[in-house]
């Protein structure tokens, strides 16, 4: 453990904390993806099968319990108890176009041919474009509430701070995992524009809007 | 499988 992933472990719960705060106090989920929502449930019900088979410590064990309840709970929020406000008319990113090519490459691209170890690749892939919906929702929108803006920030900042994390284990503990670097890189690079406008408007006290 | 590391991170 290094300070670079824990900070970003901390992004991370701090983000999905947002998120069940956003819809809990506003009684609503408007502005969120749902595709995105359930991605992530995909991502962290096939990453975390291993802890069934493999105990690492109590640490990583809790943090993937909460990862995987909260990404159901956030799913029973947005599609039972605050259907009504659910905004599918402008989630319209089809999901099939990640999950079926991301599925392909995870057979073809992976560490080892075993379904433990393919399942685990593939939630790398599909978490690094599991962000497209949202970010395709808030374009065709053209603004987001500042509180999903926060949340979308703080989820960014966590796999931003894991390049760091394996920038530091590649040189103090010689570990280096290109899979979940590479994808790492692209899940960050997504979230550039949004890092930008984030910085630019919100951070100033003002609403994210998109330029005309 | 020597080669094998257990994915330690979240």
């Amino acid at each position: 453990m290094n300070v670079f992933r824990l900070t970003g472990d901390i992004a991370h719960l701090l983000a999905i904390i947002l998120l069940l705060m956003k819809i809990w106090k506003t009684r609503s989920c408007a502005g969120v993806s749902g595709k995105s929502q359930m991605m992530f449930a995909l991502v962290f019900t096939t990453r975390y099968l291993d802890l069934i088979t493999n105990f690492i410590s109590l640490y990583n064990t809790t943090m993937k319990m909460i990862f995987i309840a909260s990404s159901y709970g956030t799913l029973y929020l947005m599609f039972l108890k605050f259907r009504a406000t659910y905004d599918s008319n402008h989630d319209t990113f089809r999901m099939e176009f990640l999950v079926v090519p991301v599925a392909g490459l995870s057979f073809l691209v992976n560490h080892d041919f075993s379904p433990l170890e393919i399942l685990w690749t593939f939630s790398i892939y599909l978490e690094s474009v599991a962000i497209l919906p949202q970010l395709f929702m808030i374009s065709k929108t053209g603004e987001a509430e500042t509180i999903t803006s926060h949340y979308l920030f703080a989820l960014g900042s966590y796999r931003a701070l894991y390049i760091l994390n394996w920038v530091y284990r590649f040189y103090f503990e010689g570990f280096f995992d290109l899979i979940a670097v590479v994808a790492g890189c692209v899940q960050t690079v997504l979230y550039c524009d949004f890092f930008y406008l984030y910085i630019t408007k919100v951070w100033k006290g003002k609403k994210l809007t998109l330029p005309a | 499988m020597e080669e094998e590391q257990e994915h330690d991170e979240l």
